[in-house]
């Protein structure tokens, strides 16, 4: 462990939080993409299988139960809760994310560190993540005043995996034959497609003003 | 020696 990956896995568990304060506090859901939180609930899920199997440490069970638990709660909230769920804009939120899940699931299929189902599905995780962020940013394009939760959440889950390859550049350099091809373009492909979001988010912040996405 | 490539990582 390193300072670069804790500080971002405490980025991630910020952002699960910020978003679990704005739905559970104030009962909106407003600005948030459904879609999205399912695509990480999948993610956890298929990257997490071997929570029963490969104990690490205490510190990795914990965080992989907490992001689990959270992803699937937040996507049951979203659906199912009376009050939240009226605050989910259906018609809004339309971004095919089936459409991010084949691909990703083929390309699994083709590239992996090894040909197993456990190695399948979490590159499967790994490009799906890249890419889960989509259908949120294409929700926040089309929102009109992006409340400062929503704005906080999306900063967070981005900043988190800036935060991480500092930490994969700092693996490469200090551990021996440390090479994740699959994580560091993954990785690296998400980060990017934060940043127009990023210059958005800092711009409101420098000028004082609303966030606002050009659509 | 094979150590196994454990993902570390979350």
């Amino acid at each position: 462990m390193n300072i670069f990956r804790l500080a971002g896995d405490m980025t991630h568990l910020a952002s699960v939080l910020v978003l679990l304060l704005k739905i559970h506090t104030i009962k909106s859901c407003a600005g948030i993409s459904l879609k999205t939180q399912e695509l990480y609930a999948l993610v956890f899920a298929t990257r997490y299988l071997d929570i029963f199997t490969d104990f690490i440490s205490l510190y990795n069970t914990t965080m992989k139960l907490i992001f689990l638990g959270s992803s699937f709660s937040i996507v049951w909230y979203i659906r199912n809760h009376k009050i939240v769920s009226r605050s989910y804009d259906k018609s809004q939120d339309t971004f095919r994310h089936y459409f991010l899940i084949i691909p990703c699931l083929l390309l699994a299929l083709l590239v992996n560190e090894k040909f197993t189902f456990k190695e399948v599905m979490w590159a499967f995780s790994i490009y799906l993540e890249a890419v889960a962020i989509l259908p949120q940013l294409v929700l926040l394009q089309r929102t009109r005043n992006i409340d400062n939760l929503t704005g906080q959440y999306v900063f967070l889950l981005g900043a988190y995996r800036a935060l991480y390859i500092l930490n994969w550049i700092y693996r490469y350099f200090t551990e021996t034959h440390y090479v994740h091809w699959i994580t560091w373009v993954s990785g690296l492909v998400q980060t990017l497609l934060y940043a127009d979001f990023f210059y958005y988010y800092f711009e409101s912040w420098k000028n004082n003003k609303k966030l606002q996405l050009p659509a | 020696n094979s150590t196994k490539d454990v993902k570390d990582e979350l």
